[in-house]
C-alpha cells in the first residue's frame, strides 16, 4: 500500500491545491511500480496551512504554475523512494519513453515495460534482454497503434554514472544491434541506478515511469505477510 | 549468482535533519496493533489559526475501497477541502474489506481526533495500512489517540517528523521523509514536508 502525506505552510486555495496535487500525482505517484499491485488503501493527502505571511495562491496567480511544478518534483522525489524499496529490491529503474505521438500511449507503454515480471526478473539477473522489454511494448493496452511503428522503435539501456558510453543500443529502428557490447551491457546492469530508454520516433511526446528489479526476497517477504 | 548485493538502503536514504513547515506538529506512539512494539499510530496536526487550512487527496481507484479511504472522501467533500486540521494513521492494520463495521471504526477514529481537537467535525483524514480483512483493535487505537493527546506526544522536531514516518511503515525497510524550502516570485520562502510508506503492493492508480 502507498500512503503519503505533504504538508506546508503556503496558503493555496483548495481548488488550487486539489488541481496541484492531481497534476503531481499523475507525474509522480501514478507513475511507480515495484511489482504492478493496487492497494485498496493508497491515498496521498496534501494540507496547505498558510502559516507564513503571503498572498494566497490560486489557480490565476502568477506563482501557480511555478509552486505546482515545485510540488510535482518533490512528489517524484517520494514517490522515488517508495521504489528504492520495493520490497527486495537491489536496483531502481528509470523508463524513458520519448517521442510518442500522444502522452498517454508513452505513458501506457512505460507503465507496461515497469509491470513486466520478466523484464524486472530480468534486471534482477543482470541480462540485457531487449526481447522481453519488445514484447511488454508489444502488448501494452493502447487504445490503436498510431504510436507504434517497428520501423522507427529504439531501444537502449542508458548508464546512469559518468561510464562511457552512456548509451547501449539494443534496438535500432526496429532492428535487434547483434553487436552489442555484453560486456559493457554488464557493466550497466551492475549498476544499482540504471535506465531503460525506448524512443518509439512518432512524435514528440515523453512519459517517464519508475520501476525496481524482482528478486527472491520479493517471495521470501510476501510469502507469509498475514502471519 | 551476477544479481546485486543488497544495499543499506536506510543509510542511503533517511535524512538525519529536515526543514518543516510553520504551524505543524506531529506525534506518534505503538498503540500495540503491531505485534512487535513497533510504532504504529501517528498524528499530524495544524495549529496555524491565522487562516483556514485547504486539503486535497487522491485516493486508489481499487473497486474495494478501504473504510478509510471512504471516510476521507466523505471528510472532504464535507467541507470542500477547506477547514481540516488533522491526519490520523494507523499501521499493522487495513481496515479494508470490514464492511459496516470497519467504516464505523474509521469514522471513530475521526471522532476521536476531531473531539481531541476541540469538537469541529469533518477536520480529521484518515488512513490505514496493513493486513486486508482483519478489523482494527480499537481499543488500542483510542488508547494510542487519547494517549498522545492526553501527554502531549506532540512535537515539530526532526525525530518528531521521523518517528511519525516510522509510525506508518509496514514491510519498509526505511522512513520516507523528504522536506525542500522553495522562493516564490516574490521571494518569500515556503516549506514541503513529505512523508510516504510503501514497499509491496505498490502500482498506484489514484484519482
Amino acid at each position: 500500500t502507498l500512503l503519503g502525506f505533504i504538508v506546508t505552510d503556503l496558503p493555496i486555495a483548495s481548488t488550487a491545491l486539489n488541481k496541484m496535487l492531481h497534476h503531481a500525482t499523475n507525474r509522480s505517484f501514478n507513475c511507480i511500480s515495484v511489482d504492478g499491485d493496487m492497494s485498496t488503501n493508497d491515498t496521498i493527502c496534501m494540507i496547505a496551512n498558510g502559516a507564513i505571511e503571503t498572498q494566497e495562491v490560486k489557480e490565476d496567480s502568477e506563482a501557480f504554475e511555478q509552486v505546482q511544478e515545485q510540488i510535482t518534483q518533490f512528489a517524484q522525489r517520494l514517490a522515488q523512494l517508495v521504489v528504492r524499496d520495493g520490497e527486495g529490491s537491489t536496483k531502481f529503474v528509470t523508463v524513458n519513453v520519448q517521442n510518442s505521438l500522444t502522452f498517454d500511449d508513452a505513458k501506457i507503454i512505460a507503465e507496461s515495460i515497469s509491470n513486466s515480471m520478466l523484464v524486472k526478473t530480468a534486471l534482477y539477473g543482470q541480462d540485457a534482454n531487449w526481447g522481453r522489454i519488445l514484447c511488454a511494448i508489444g502488448y501494452a493496452k493502447l487504445d490503436n497503434l498510431k504510436s507504434l511503428d517497428e520501423s522507427k522503435i529504439n531501444v537502449s539501456f542508458i548508464a546512469t554514472d559518468d561510464s562511457e558510453p552512456r548509451e547501449l543500443k539494443l534496438v535500432v529502428n526496429g532492428v535487434p544491434n547483434l553487436n552489442v557490447d555484453e560486456e559493457r551491457a554488464s557493466q550497466i546492469l551492475a549498476l544499482n541506478d540504471l535506465e531503460i530508454k525506448v524512443d518509439l520516433g512518432t512524435g514528440s511526446e515523453t512519459a517517464q515511469f519508475w520501476t525496481c528489479d524482482l528478486t527472491r526476497e520479493y517471495v521470501t517477504i510476501n510469502g507469509d505477510y498475514r502471519s | 549468482q551476477r544479481a546485486a548485493k543488497s544495499i543499506d538502503k536506510y543509510a542511503l536514504y533517511v535524512p538525519q535533519s529536515g526543514v518543516f513547515p510553520k504551524g505543524f506538529k506531529v506525534g506518534a506512539i505503538a498503540s500495540g496493533v503491531k505485534k512487535n512494539g513497533a510504532l504504529d499510530l501517528g498524528v499530524i496536526v495544524n495549529t496555524n489559526k491565522s487562516r483556514l487550512s485547504s486539503a486535497a487527496a487522491v485516493f486508489t481507484t481499487n473497486k474495494f475501497k478501504a473504510a478509510p479511504v471512504l471516510a476521507s472522501k466523505q471528510v472532504l467533500e464535507a467541507v470542500r477541502g477547506k477547514g481540516i486540521n488533522a491526519i490520523v494513521v494507523n499501521s499493522g492494520c487495513a481496515n479494508s474489506v470490514t464492511g459496516e463495521l470497519g467504516m464505523a471504526d474509521a469514522n471513530e477514529m475521526v471522532s476521536l481526533v476531531n473531539t481531541q481537537m476541540g469538537g469541529t467535525p469533518n477536520a480529521t483524514l484518515v488512513m490505514s495500512t496493513g493486513v486486508i480483512g482483519q478489523r482494527l483493535q480499537m481499543d488500542k487505537i483510542t488508547n494510542g489517540i487519547n494517549k498522545l493527546f492526553n501527554e502531549n506526544r506532540f512535537g515539530a522536531h526532526f525525530e518528531d517528523w521521523l518517528n511519525i514516518t516510522k509510525s506508518i511503515c509496514t514491510t519498509d525497510t526505511f522512513p520516507k521523509l523528504i522536506s525542500s524550502k522553495f522562493k516564490l516570485p516574490n521571494g518569500q520562502e515556503y516549506t514541503l514536508t513529505g512523508m510516504a510508506k510503501g514497499a509491496g503492493m505498490i502500482c498506484p492508480n489514484m484519482a
